[in-house]
């Protein structure tokens, strides 16, 4: 079996699929 | 329990993927062409949108979008990105639309709307805006009496056809009682304002034609002072026969 070494993963932006951004403004 | 399968029918897309925000656009396009009462909507958010495969092509992209209401009547003819979305301190009012759109051939159509509009909460406008007036319910008897006083003094003014009340669309009462200000739709009739006796014989011009008001009625001792600013626009042809994007028909609740 093939072990892939352990590699520090940099932490990616959080994805927020939905919902989407406020084009004005919140009520 | 749900069928078996179910959950895996639909592919999810980001809401601000431009997929999305090409489908939502053409969905509020639709919403506002075909209002024929209380005023346009701007999009807001895109709260969430699943896409399902339709047969035998094609995809239906089922949304719920956020949106606030604007300062454009429904039958004003701006067109609605035109519009200036309502400020916060005027009580904002928001709409909650569910879509269904259709994407086929990369076209696409709006299948159906169902939308309901709240206004801002009371607590919420207050604790941002303390002396910002609150939205008074269309029924109030100062609010009626106000759209009839404004109503009134505007037909006076004016040498051109007798405008009728349309609907009453938005109202507040200022400080202490004495200042109500009202926002209403109006349309002419085939009457003349200078010499209309009995108001309730005039009709409905065949070519409608709308305007919009806002007025104002202050309470001053024994008598009161009616301030009104109506913007006519040009004669239409009524919403519901207006050439809509195609095919038609879709559901509008």
């Amino acid at each position: 079996s093939v072990v892939q070494p352990s590699v520090p993963v940099a932490a990616g932006p959080v994805v927020h699929p939905c919902p989407g951004r406020y084009r004005h403004f919140k009520v | 329990v749900s069928p078996p399968m179910i959950g895996l029918l639909y592919r999810e897309v980001n809401c601000d993927d431009p997929e999305s925000e090409q489908a939502a656009m053409v969905a509020m396009d639709y919403l506002n062409k075909n209002l024929f009462r209380g005023y346009k909507h701007a999009l807001n958010r895109i709260e969430k949108v699943k896409v399902w495969p339709r047969r035998p092509f094609g995809e239906v992209f089922e949304m719920e979008l956020d949106t606030l209401e604007t300062t454009c009547h429904a039958l004003d003819p701006t067109p609605a990105a035109n519009c200036s979305v309502r400020p916060l301190v005027e009580h904002a009012v928001e709409g909650d639309c569910d879509f269904r759109v259709l994407k086929q051939a990369g076209q696409f159509t709006v299948l159906s709307v169902k939308c309901d509009s709240s206004p801002d909460s009371r607590e919420d406008l207050k604790k941002m805006c303390p002396d910002c007036p609150v939205l008074a319910p269309l029924n109030h008897t100062k609010v009626v009496h106000a759209a009839d006083a404004a109503l009134k003094a505007f037909n006076t003014q004016t040498n051109g056809s007798y405008f009728q009340l349309v609907e009453l669309t938005r109202a507040n009462i200022g400080y202490l009682s004495r200042t109500t200000y009202v926002e209403f739709a109006m349309a002419a009739t085939d009457c003349a304002a200078q010499e209309v006796t009995d108001p309730t014989k005039c009709n409905l011009l065949a070519e409608k034609q709308y305007g919009f008001c806002k007025g104002t009625v202050t309470e001053i001792p024994r008598q009161e002072k009616v301030s009104v600013t109506c913007t006519v626009f040009p004669p239409q042809t009524q919403p519901d026969n207006s050439p809509v994007a195609s095919p038609p028909p879709a559901t509008l609740l």
